[in-house]
């Protein structure tokens, strides 16, 4: 997986991101040694829902979309599910 | 849609503003909240009371934060809203922290974000469609043009159908007939081997190879065209359609808008006093441009850009035989058709002579 070239600022704002609105747990296990990365899934699954370049990795188009103003969405909290 | 059929089982819901920002004054936000509902009401059953006190289905605020997820200062999250249910359930809650303006794109317009949020308060997830309301990030657009994108309304009348047909609503505009013996075009020209006629918001474009017409909307073609056009033209030797409108000239390539346009009737050297053309013909022969206006018309000489001398001339000298006012007009296969009223008039330009006179639906195979 391609190291992107973002401070670590970034980055941690792109986790929050992701956590906030595309679900990104971080887990630890078998898939991590083999190299998938739950944010490099989620950044692409991200990349596609607003239709960026596919990469998996945060490149400069992928964090100016997830710097520009939008709704958080919600379901009701009672029920315990994504956002 | 957020999925688990979050809908609400009623179609009257109420609303309440609990509180206010001090961006903009209470009637400016009080309007740009009923007006958000409204986007949605216009296209579905559902119709929204205001109360003052009490609990109401959509509770709306103005906070920094507090439930579970906080707001985050100036820019990020704007607001969030809450699926249909109980408590929480169809809330809006917008971040004091932002600017909100009543129409202004110096801040965040709280139409366009309010209406955003109530479609999660009835029930609609994120679009991906990047023109639809429910698309997540926030985009200026003009308060008083805003209509809802189709993406939109298919999701919440997904949810809740159609709006009921009532007497005060106006009627959904219908295709015209075009194959009325009464209809009028609004224009006719060529463009690439087609011929393309104009009517409203339609068009119809036959093809040599096709049996009848294909009818679509003009903004399915050219986005940016505008509609009830007075006239229209293609410049062959340019690849380009002329579109006009009032005092507005449009042009395209292919389906392209040319850059530089709109302009006004003026750049073709038309006076400051015509207002609109009624018709436009261009005669591939002589590489001129004809503008009907009233009972007279103009010459326009493409190559060299400039109106001709000695005009305006009247329609019937050039044209035996046409009283009227001429409504389109187009050149094919050699002959020129002249549209007057219901009538199509084909003439030799050359010698101005009148070979027949035919129905307006001739070139629409009318059966």
């Amino acid at each position: 997986v391609p190291l992107s070239e973002v401070s670590m600022e970034d980055e941690s704002f792109a986790k929050n991101y992701l956590k906030k609105f595309f679900n990104l747990t971080e887990e630890e296990g078998p898939a991590v040694r083999r190299g998938i990365s739950p944010l490099n899934k989620k950044l692409a699954e991200m990349q596609r829902f607003f239709g960026l370049k596919i990469t998996g990795s945060l490149d400069a188009d992928t964090l100016a979309m997830m710097k520009k103003p939008r709704c958080g969405e919600y379901i009701s909290p009672y029920r315990h599910t994504h956002t | 849609l957020f999925g688990n059929n979050f809908k609400w089982q009623k179609r009257s819901l109420t609303y309440r503003i609990e509180n206010y920002t001090p961006d903009m004054s209470v009637a400016e936000v009080d309007y740009s909240i009923d007006k958000a509902l409204q986007v949605w009401a216009k296209v579905t059953p559902l119709k929204f009371q205001r109360i003052y006190s009490g609990i109401a289905d959509i509770m709306i605020s103005f906070v920094q934060h507090g439930d579970y997820n906080s707001f985050d200062g100036p820019g990020k999250t704007l607001a969030h809203a809450f699926a249909p249910g109980d408590g929480l359930g169809g809330d809006a809650h917008f971040d004091d922290d932002e600017f909100f303006t009543f129409r202004s794109n110096r801040g965040v317009v709280l139409f366009i974000v309010a209406a955003h949020e109530f479609g999660h308060s009835l029930g609609l997830a994120h679009s991906s469609v990047p023109g639809a309301l429910m698309y997540p990030t926030y985009s200026y657009r003009n308060p008083d043009t805003f209509v809802l994108p189709q993406d939109d309304v298919r999701g919440i009348q997904y949810l809740y159908g159609e709006k009921d047909p009532s007497v005060d609503d106006p009627k959904p505009p219908t295709t015209p007939d075009v194959c009325d013996s009464t209809m009028v075009l609004d224009a006719v020209t060529t463009h690439r081997g087609e011929i393309i006629f104009f009517k409203d918001s339609f068009l119809w474009r036959s093809y040599p190879q096709s049996q009848t017409p294909q009818q679509s909307l003009i903004r399915s073609l050219w986005p940016s065209a505008p509609v009830d056009i007075d006239a229209a033209y293609e410049n062959r030797q340019l690849d380009t359609v002329f579109l006009f409108k009032g005092r507005k000239v449009w042009a395209f390539t292919g389906n392209q808008p040319v850059r530089g346009y709109p302009k006004t009737l003026t750049a073709f050297g038309l006076p400051k006093a015509v207002r609109k053309v009624d018709a436009a013909l261009h005669d591939v022969n002589s590489g001129k441009t004809l503008f009907f206006v009233g009972n007279s018309y103009f010459s326009y000489d493409e190559s060299r850009k400039t109106m001709e001398q000695g005009y305006p001339r009247l329609v019937n000298q050039a044209f035996t035989g046409l009283t009227r006012r001429v409504t389109a007009a187009f050149q094919h296969k050699g002959f020129t058709y002249i549209y007057s009223g219901p009538y199509m008039y084909e003439y030799d330009l050359g010698t101005g002579t009148l070979h027949r006179v035919l129905r307006n639906s001739y070139f629409l195979r009318c059966t």
